[in-house]
């Protein structure tokens, strides 16, 4: 465990316990992607399950179960309890555009021809591009409340703190997985555009709005 | 070259 990862994972568990939040106190998840929640619990189910077969350790098997439990408690939020706030029209990114595609790659890109390794590595991949569709909304609507901006900035985070985890491996320990480096540049790559604007008018305490 | 690396990460 080093630094980077550990303020990563914190990063992310910081996000998700945003947007529970904010869900639970608006009681709305408006400008919230149920689509993109799909792909998180999803993501979460492939890459967990070796939660009972091979321990790692103690702070490895809480965050796992509470990444797993936040991302279904936040879907039942927006699709069951909340679901009168829920946008459906302009959540519309059709996610088979990305499931079969990440299926796909992992069953032919992987370490190791075996079911937790290729479940793993579709959750690699999918998870890259599973803020897309939350992204897409945003760009839809124009813009985010102030509180998803947060949620969006510690998700991102997380994983541009993983990259610095890797270097640091790298470096230090000689470990690197070429296809978590990879979908990490690219899961992070895609909150670029989103970072910028973050920066520019979310800390100067203006609204996170497109520009038109 | 299959890596037989724990999955010690998140």
């Amino acid at each position: 465990m080093n630094i980077f990862r550990l303020t990563g994972d914190l990063s992310h568990l910081l996000a998700i316990l945003i947007l529970l939040w904010k869900i639970w106190k608006t009681r709305s998840c408006s400008g919230i992607s149920g689509r993109s929640q799909i792909l998180f619990a999803t993501v979460y189910t492939a890459r967990y399950l070796d939660l009972f077969t091979n321990f790692v350790s103690v702070y490895n098997s809480v965050m796992k179960i509470i990444f797993i439990a936040a991302a279904f408690a936040t879907l039942y939020l927006i699709y069951v309890k909340f679901k009168a706030t829920y946008d459906r029209n302009h959540d519309t990114f059709r996610i088979e555009f990305l499931l079969a595609p990440c299926a796909l790659l992992a069953l032919i890109l992987n370490h190791e021809f075996t079911i937790l390794e290729v479940l793993w590595t579709f959750s690699i991949y999918l998870e890259s591009v599973a803020i897309l569709p939350q992204l897409f909304l945003v760009s839809k609507t124009g813009e985010a409340e102030t509180i998803t901006s947060h949620y969006l900035f510690a998700l991102g985070s997380y994983r541009a703190l993983y990259l610095l985890n890797w270097i640091y491996r790298y470096y230090f320990e000689g470990f690197f997985d070429l296809i978590a480096i990879v979908a990490g540049i690219v899961q992070t790559v895609l909150y670029c555009d989103f970072f910028y604007l973050y920066i520019t008018r979310v800390i100067k305490g203006r609204a996170l709005k497109l520009p038109a | 070259k299959k890596q037989t690396i724990i999955k010690d990460e998140l």
